[in-house]
């Protein structure tokens, strides 16, 4: 194949073809498995924007719609745009502020050319990881109700500084009263003590879906002409000093996890009266703990070492 | 870089000129050259057979001034004043620009005082006035005055032409900071394999206990 | 090549990029102190 071919291929994805939509929309093939959809596709443009905005947002959640297509049991996200709110988790429908501002941007979007409808919405938990809490699910639950195919992406850009890669996640929600018939297997991520419980109660009622990314030819040039000012970035910066905040209230949170967990190890004095069960939650709280300690460590020191790097690097040669 | 890309249209313009006219006509080309705004390297015309053959001729005073506009500063002329021709405001101001690239070379923290006394200027307002307004906004330095301390931090300044000799030391540190790079390299790699090994050793010594728990927990069975 | 010299010499200038004796307290307090923290980690895991 020829690099045109190649992309000539990747750029395929970009072509909207409305016929084949409608006729989706109008099978509806998610109405029998809520798990239908398992896969998501986010363009490089959707992504920058939606983690800009939500590092715009600073420690306030924002949150936006994306815009895009489906693709058998795909959602392909091709662009996103910010929504004037903020605060969403503290309200209940936080979107009802921005109804307005939606219609006029999809209407607008049409009269422009751009075809594809909106296909989910994203926010930003700063600092606390990627699910969603009581009031998101109920949120997704009612878009998924009316306004399918309808995806839910959580992105967390304070984290994301700190491990150096995007912390997102992808989620539906299942229909009210579905009991799924595995228990989803995700990847382990620290809750911060105060989102626990709503993380805890909620965490059953959605399943994330696998994320991949996809660029247009014109993107990856554009990429590569920014190489070297994201490197300079890059190298200027350190999440030691950006991220300290964080750091601190993370090492906070562990803390008050520790002394919840020795108050808990403190009544197991009646030991054998026990039931074994709860001493297996007791282990697997302490193991928790190491876990978040261990991760907070990492990060801390991945920041020394490129500080350490940089320092030999820049500062050890003389003329 | 941008200056080099800025000036290399022009430099090969008076390289061209240069290459053409007779000795004799050469003095109004460097004086062209050396009042141009936009151009700050002159070793490509200084090596042009017609100027480099002007050594020890009647003429070789306008390669003496090449050559101090090329490696010297604003202090070198005033201290041959005497024997180079008198300089025309243009290349005076070059001069001093250049003079302020010499003086980064050395030191990347510039005080005011000193400043003032390379360039010959009278007070800090017309300091700043002149590194602002010739020097900044002709990019060929990047920096922050500091007033409180009284002076000038450089950041990025453009490179001169080289001076016989300084290709050596040039050489020499860039041959240290290879050899500092190819060290690190070997280290990170020493470290990543190190880890590795630390790592599997750990999962074995893991492994080994889970395995004697569960000998012990059969045994007592 | 004149143009390339001149673009190391002005790279080399850059070099170190940065040389303060209060860079070198900051930076090593730092260190310090998340190797402080780096140990203190160890000892709650353990």
């Amino acid at each position: 194949t020829t690099s045109t071919d190649t992309s000539f291929l990747s750029d395929a994805i970009f072509h909207y073809d409305e016929a084949a939509q409608t006729k989706f929309q109008q099978e509806k093939p998610w109405s029998n498995d809520p798990n239908y959809f398992r896969r998501v596709k986010i363009s490089a443009l959707a992504l920058l924007k939606m983690v800009v905005h939500a590092r715009s947002g600073g420690t306030i959640e924002v949150m936006g719609l994306m815009q895009g297509k489906t693709d058998g049991d795909t959602i392909i996200v091709m662009d996103a745009f910010a929504l004037p709110v903020e605060g969403t988790e503290t309200r209940v429908n936080a979107q009802a502020d921005a109804y307005e501002y939606m219609v006029d941007y999809s209407q607008t979007n049409k009269q422009a050319g751009r075809l594809e409808n909106a296909v989910g919405w994203y926010h930003s938990h700063p600092g606390y990881g990627c699910w969603l809490s009581g009031i998101d699910v109920s949120t997704q639950m009612l878009n998924q109700q009316f306004q399918e195919p309808f995806l839910a992406v959580v992105i967390d850009p304070t984290r994301t500084v700190s491990a150096g890669k995007v912390e997102i996640g992808a989620f539906r929600t299942y229909p009210e009263g579905y009991k799924p018939p595995d228990d989803p297997v995700s990847e382990y991520q620290t809750i911060p003590l105060n989102k626990i419980e709503d993380f805890g109660v909620h965490c059953k009622q959605y399943y994330s879906l696998d994320i991949t990314y996809f660029k247009s030819s014109l993107d990856c040039h554009l990429l590569d002409l920014l190489w070297n000012k994201y490197w300079v970035n890059t190298l200027s910066s350190s999440p030691l000093l950006g991220n300290g905040d964080y750091v601190a209230g993370q090492i906070s949170d562990l803390a008050e996890k520790l002394e919840h967990a020795e108050s808990q190890l403190a009544h197991s004095r009646l030991g054998p009266l026990m039931a074994p069960q709860r001493k297996k939650d007791e282990e697997s709280q302490l193991a928790k703990i190491t876990r978040d300690s261990a991760k907070i460590t990492v990060e801390q020191v991945h920041g020394l070492m490129s500080q350490v790097i940089k320092d030999i690097l820049f500062n050890s040669v003389r003329q | 870089m941008d200056i080099e890309q800025k000036q290399a249209e022009l430099i090969d313009h008076f390289v061209n000129q240069a290459s053409t006219l007779k000795a004799s006509a050469i003095w109004p080309l460097i004086i062209e050259a050396t009042s141009h705004p936009s151009l700050f390297a002159f070793s490509e015309i200084l090596s042009t057979p017609t100027v480099s053959e002007l050594e020890g001729t009647e003429n070789s005073l306008c390669l003496d001034v090449l050559r101090l506009f090329a490696h010297g500063t604003w202090s070198d002329y005033k201290s041959n004043a005497g024997r180079l021709p008198q300089l025309v405001p243009d290349q005076v101001l070059k001069l001093k620009q250049l003079t302020v690239l010499t003086l980064a070379e050395m030191n990347k923290v510039l005080p005011y005082d000193q400043l003032m006394q390379e360039l010959d200027v009278a007070n800090v307002r017309e300091l700043e006035d002149f590194l602002i307004n010739e020097c900044m906004y002709a990019g060929i330095v990047r920096g922050k005055l500091d007033q409180l301390r009284r002076c000038f931090e450089v950041q990025f300044a453009a490179g001169r032409d080289l001076r016989p000799g300084q290709l050596g030391n040039m050489l020499e540190t860039l041959s240290n900071w290879l050899a500092t790079s190819d060290n690190l390299l070997v280290s990170i790699q020493e470290k990543i394999k190190w880890a590795d090994s630390t790592s599997e050793l750990d999962k074995k010594h893991q492994k080994d206990v889970e395995d004697r728990v569960e000998e012990v927990k059969k045994s007592l069975f | 090549e004149n143009s390339l010299l001149r673009q190391v010499s002005s790279l080399l200038r850059r070099l170190p990029a940065i040389e303060s004796e209060k860079f070198q307290d900051d930076f090593l307090m730092e260190y310090n102190d998340t190797l402080l923290i780096a140990y203190l980690a160890m000892f709650t895991n353990c």
